[in-house]
């Protein structure tokens, strides 16, 4: 499963 | 977190601070679009549906709480309570902003960094937001008189986002593989549609005269 990108910001 | 990115998170925090006090304590909400407001409550709703699946941080989930019911009681307040809507001006604030929601449905359907239901979503309130200062600005340039709390409004709410292109490069000069495009080019096209408000808005604050977008 590709990583999924982090989703940190707003 | 960088110091960039915090100061955008405050200078949104800010601004969506200033218009619920606005709104809240003089109970008006003249200059205001509730179309622009609409907008930023979809594009929040589509954000972070992730809310509920992925945990980053108490402050990341807090923000986007915070985020989500401020958008969404702005709305409330500008249709729904008695005082507060008869303050706000239904014929100026006429863009079909119902014609900005479907392109960026179709752009966040053609173009995406992964074809699930969340990313698409995702993509589409990142395109969304680019846009939804439309009905504000053209708000703007239709009130003679624009109010202070309504022009620092939508002055911290350009400037959010700015210092979101500095956290960008900043990220992408420290986090390897830290590139993202679609959120770039999206964020940065935000930002340019402020640049002539934020041209008046300096000219008024250096000449200390009212705020007066040209016709």
């Amino acid at each position: 499963l590709t990583q999924s990108y982090k989703k940190d910001e707003l | 977190m960088n110091i960039f990115r915090l100061a955008g998170d405050m200078t949104h925090l800010a601004s969506v601070l200033v218009l619920l006090l606005k709104i809240h304590t003089i109970k008006s909400c003249a200059g205001v679009s509730l179309k622009t407001q609409e907008l930023y409550a979809i594009v929040f709703a589509t954000r972070y549906l992730d809310i509920f699946t992925s945990f980053y941080s108490i402050y990341n989930t807090l923000m986007k709480l915070i985020f989500l019911g401020s958008s969404f009681s702005i709305v409330w307040y500008m249709r729904y309570h008695k005082t507060v809507r008869r303050t706000y001006d239904r014929e100026q604030d006429t863009f079909r902003h119902w014609f900005l929601v479907l392109p960026c449905l179709l752009l966040a359907l053609l173009i995406h960094e992964k074809f699930t239901f969340l990313e698409v979503l995702w993509t589409f309130s990142l395109y969304l937001e680019a846009v939804a200062i439309l009905p504000q600005l053209v708000l703007l340039q239709r009130t003679r008189n624009i109010d202070n709390l309504t022009g620092q409004y939508v002055f911290l709410l350009g400037g959010y986002r700015g210092f979101y292109i500095l956290n960008w490069i900043y990220r992408y000069l420290t986090e390897p593989h830290f590139v993202h495009w679609i959120t770039w080019i999206a964020g940065l096209v935000q930002t340019l549609l402020y640049a002539d408000f934020f041209y008046y808005y300096f000219q008024s604050w250096k000449n200390n005269k009212k705020l007066q977008l040209p016709a």
